[in-house]
C-alpha cells in the first residue's frame, strides 16, 4: 500500500493551487523516494515538474511504484476542505482504482476524510536534458510576479533580457511600451529579498505572458522563485516546497520566424 | 513576428 503524511499540510495545498490553472489532470508518480509528478498543459507549449521527496514526509510508506492518475480541479476540491494547520495523509492500496485523502486537525478532535476515483492516464513523460544555463536569475517571487502582472497589461509577449547589469523585462503592445529592470542587489539584510544573477553568457529571449501569470500561482509556495535561461532552450521557473522538494515550469520560447 | 513553440520540440518523449 501507500501512505504519505505531511503535518505542514498546507504546501500540499499551495502545490494544488500552483498547478490548477495549467493542468486538468495529472499523474502522481510513487516511489520509494518519493512523490512525481511532470505533465504538459493541454496546448503543449510548458511542461510541469513536481517533485516531493519522501524525507519530506513525516511518514512515507509505498510498497510498489504506483501512479495515481487524478483530475487536479477535483483534487484542488478536495485539499481546499483542509484547514491550513491541518495534517495531510494520502493513502492509497496497490493497484486501487481510488485514492483517500485524510485531514486532522492538529488537537486531533477533527478528523475528515476524502476518496476521489482515480482515472487511467497514459501519459509519456518528457527527457529533460541536464542544461548549464547561460544566465540563472533569483529574485523575491512576489517580485517576479507583479512585473509579470503590470506587463502582461502592454502585451501578450515579455522579452527577457539578461547582460552583466542585471536582467530586463519589456512588453510591447496598442497602448505603448513597459521596460522594468532590475539590478544585481549589493547587500541586503533578507537573503529572500536579494536579486542575484549568475551569468555566463548575455540572453535574451521572448515569452508568452499568459503562461508565465499562470507559474506565479506558485508564488504562495516560496518567497524566492529562480529563473534559468539559455539560448533558444526553454525557461525555467523554480520554486522550492519547503526543504522536501520543488515545482518546476518548463516554458518554450516564442522565436523568430 | 515571433512564433510560439512547442515543449516537446525541445524535449524528446521517454
Amino acid at each position: 500500500m501507500f501512505e504519505a503524511r505531511l503535518v505542514q499540510g498546507n504546501l500540499l495545498k499551495k502545490v494544488l493551487e500552483s498547478l490548477k490553472d495549467l493542468l486538468t489532470e495529472a499523474s502522481w508518480d510513487c516511489a520509494d523516494t518519493g512523490i512525481q509528478l511532470q505533465a504538459m498543459d493541454n496546448s503543449h507549449v510548458s511542461l510541469v515538474s513536481v517533485q516531493l521527496r519522501a524525507d519530506g514526509f513525516d511518514k512515507f510508506r509505498c510498497d510498489r511504484q504506483l501512479s495515481m492518475g487524478m483530475n487536479l480541479t477535483s483534487m484542488s476540491k478536495i485539499l481546499r476542505c483542509a484547514a491550513n494547520d491541518d495534517i495531510i495523509t494520502i493513502k492509497a492500496q496497490d493497484q486501487a482504482d481510488n485514492v483517500t485523502f485524510v485531514f486532522e486537525s492538529p488537537n486531533q478532535e477533527k478528523v475528515a476524510d476524502y476518496e476521489m476515483k482515480l482515472m487511467n492516464l497514459d501519459q509519456e513523460h518528457l527527457g529533460i536534458p541536464e542544461t548549464d544555463y547561460a544566465a540563472v536569475i533569483k529574485l523575491p517571487a512576489a517580485e517576479f510576479q507583479r512585473i509579470i502582472k503590470d506587463l502582461s497589461q502592454f502585451g501578450e509577449s515579455v522579452v527577457i533580457s539578461c547582460t552583466k547589469e542585471g536582467v530586463k523585462f519589456s512588453a510591447a503592445g496598442d497602448i505603448g511600451v513597459g521596460n522594468i529592470k532590475l539590478a544585481q542587489t549589493a547587500s541586503v539584510d533578507k537573503e529572500e529579498e536579494a536579486v542575484t544573477i549568475e551569468m555566463q553568457e548575455p540572453v535574451t529571449l521572448t515569452f508568452a505572458c499568459r503562461y508565465l501569470n499562470m507559474f506565479t500561482k506558485a508564488t504562495c509556495l516560496a518567497p524566492q522563485v529562480t529563473l534559468s535561461m539559455s539560448p533558444e532552450v526553454p525557461l525555467v521557473v523554480e520554486y522550492k516546497i519547503g526543504d522536501m522538494g520543488h515545482v518546476r515550469y518548463y516554458l518554450a520560447p516564442k522565436i523568430e520566424d | 513576428t515571433k512564433s510560439q513553440r512547442s515543449i516537446d520540440t525541445f524535449f524528446k518523449r521517454k
